[in-house]
């Protein structure tokens, strides 16, 4: 998907910071 | 019967009781005490005072105490919620409760809503947009103009802002979520479902039956 498609709220929710699985790895 | 395990086990300053927490949350019993598992192993990695405290929040997502993600703190800041810098139990059992995946939608909507009113104004703006797009684009390896990202921005805010008063209330978010479906699919951690599995030791010493 070229970026200038993507919704603004879509690009932001990949952010690593929004990624909480991270917390749960050993 | 009673569990001779738990008696005299050293509890954190912000402990609550898992029956209390359960019956707030989509957890069971058991997974609250699965969560204390993962509760204390965060609260100590850094400083051992039963409080997540930023930076240990910053060393388990990136594995980096020192990193700066605009994300990463408002999360922190909502998980927060007495506002006093650190991270308690209860804190962090209610607010992870949100992502579980049997969280009223409701819920998950509202909470992605103040995660992104950056200033907790009651409205996301275009400004805050732009900043948190800016923000992601600076923590990825993607490159965008300038005018690729306000091309980005203002369809976002067109297609959100349906009174096109210049920002995003929250009547406005849940509409636009409801067609946009994907857009939290991040405030759903299906690993939740799977806590007592990852962290069984206390539920197998656990007191209270589900």
């Amino acid at each position: 998907v070229a970026p200038v498609t993507m919704n603004a709220f879509e690009l932001i929710s990949t952010s690593q910071g929004l990624n909480l699985s991270s917390l749960f790895e050993k | 019967m009673g569990c001779f395990c738990s008696k005299g086990v050293k509890r954190t300053p912000g402990y609550e009781e898992p029956t209390v927490l359960a019956a707030e949350t989509p957890f069971t019993v058991s997974e609250v005490e699965a969560l204390y598992e993962l509760f204390k192993k965060l609260s100590s990695s850094i400083i051992d005072d039963g409080l997540i405290h930023k930076e240990e929040f910053n060393l388990a997502l990136f594995r980096n105490r020192n990193k700066r993600n605009l994300f990463a703190d408002r999360i922190f800041d909502l998980f927060d919620v007495k506002r006093n810098g650190v991270i308690e139990f209860g804190e962090f059992v209610r607010s992870l409760g949100v992502f579980h995946p049997n969280a009223p939608i409701e819920d998950k909507i509202a909470f992605a809503f103040r995660l992104y009113d950056l200033r907790n104004t009651g409205s996301i703006e275009q400004e805050e947009l732009k900043e948190m797009v800016l923000a992601l684009l600076h923590e990825s390896d993607l490159v965008l103009s300038e005018d690729v990202i306000e091309t980005i921005v203002d369809k976002t805010f067109s297609q959100a802002d349906a009174k096109g008063d210049g920002k995003i209330d929250q009547e406005e978010w849940k509409e636009f979520v409801s067609k946009n479906p994907s857009l939290i699919r991040n405030m759903t951690l299906p690993y939740l479902k799977d806590i007592t599995l990852a962290f069984p030791s206390f539920v197998l010493r656990s007191e209270v039956e589900d």
